[in-house]
């Protein structure tokens, strides 16, 4: 474990958090790609389903257990309790363009063939890909609420910090995963966009606004 | 073994 990774699990924390509290508090889900959260649901399952059986470290466990529980929370939220508040309207990018890559990608390109590493390796590509229905949301809409912005980019820097970590257990560990390491590049890279209107319009008290 | 194979990160 090094500062970078445990600030970008921290980001991802915060931003998971930040979403269950937004659509709670405010007991709407408007603004919020449902298709997302259920991209992001499949991620932490698939990633995750050596929670039983592989034993890494008490906080790696403890992290999975409430990334698993806080994605299902999120979509109970979205599509069941505040269901009449979800703006399914706005939600309509085709998710089988992400997965059916994803899945193909991750037989063409992957370090083994076992049901767990293919597994893995599948929710690597797909959480790359999985904010894309949320950027589309809102590019549809044109802006997003303030506490949106905020999950968006907490969830775009945990990515960050974790090429940070990458480079740094490149150079003190030797250690690199080039599938992780190119698709958390392509993850962040398709956050830029978003990271230059929030830096340059929220930071500075403004709404959250795409040019129109 | 490839230590690819046994993920350490989330």
């Amino acid at each position: 474990m090094n500062i970078f990774r445990l600030l970008g699990d921290i980001c991802h924390l915060v931003a998971i958090i930040v979403l269950l509290l937004k659509i709670w508090k405010t007991r709407s889900c408007a603004g919020i790609s449902g298709k997302s959260q259920i991209l992001f649901a499949l991620v932490y399952t698939t990633r995750y389903v050596d929670l039983f059986f592989t034993y890494v470290s008490l906080y790696n466990s403890v992290m999975k257990v409430i990334f698993l529980a806080s994605s299902y929370a999120t979509l109970y939220l979205i599509y069941v309790k505040f269901k009449a508040t979800y703006d399914f309207n706005h939600d309509t990018f085709r998710i089988e363009f992400l997965l059916i890559p994803c899945v193909i990608l991750s037989l063409l390109i992957t370090h083994d063939y076992s049901p767990v590493e293919l597994l893995w390796t599948f929710s690597i590509y797909l959480e790359a890909v999985a904010i894309l229905p949320q950027l589309f949301m809102v590019s549809k809409t044109g802006e997003a609420e303030t506490i949106t912005s905020h999950y968006l980019f907490a969830l775009g820097a945990y990515r960050a910090l974790y090429i940070v970590n990458w480079i740094y257990r490149y150079y003190t560990e030797s250690f690199i995963d080039g599938i992780a390491v190119v698709a958390g590049i392509i993850q962040t890279i398709l956050y830029a966009d978003f990271f230059y209107l929030y830096i340059t319009k929220v930071l500075k008290g403004k709404d959250f606004k795409l040019p129109a | 073994e490839d230590d690819n194979t046994h993920h350490d990160e989330l």
